[in-house]
């Protein structure tokens, strides 16, 4: 089981 | 063939726009530990420079190291960069894994 969390944040900065 | 060494670039993105328009994934204490641009809007600053590119991996913003930026503190790194008044263009030190 990995200590990262597999979801990846996402962020459009415009 | 030998592996392509990794290679760092420097990228001058000018204010040309109002936007900027990157999106941005990752960030520490993730599986992608630093920024990684996954989509460039058409018509925003980014795009209109023409050197970032889907897939590169943002190591500075205007000397600044991304290294250990939570996601939420790099974005907001990145859009204080564009919203300041001081500079007419934005530094990225971009990473482009594999070329």
């Amino acid at each position: 089981v990995s200590k990262n969390p597999q979801w990846v944040p996402v962020t459009w900065v415009f | 063939s030998p592996v392509p060494a990794p290679t760092a670039t420097l990228v001058r993105v000018l204010k040309n726009s109002n936007t900027l328009g990157i999106a941005i994934e990752g960030g520490a204490n993730t599986r992608q530990p630093l920024p990684r641009i996954v989509t460039i809007q058409k018509g925003g600053s980014a795009h209109n420079c023409g050197q970032l590119r889907v897939g590169q991996i943002i190591l500075e913003v205007n000397g600044i190291s991304l290294k250990g930026q939570e996601h939420k503190d790099a974005a907001r790194i990145i859009a204080e960069a564009f919203k300041t008044k001081e500079k007419d263009h934005i530094d990225f030190l971009v990473f482009e894994p594999g070329l």
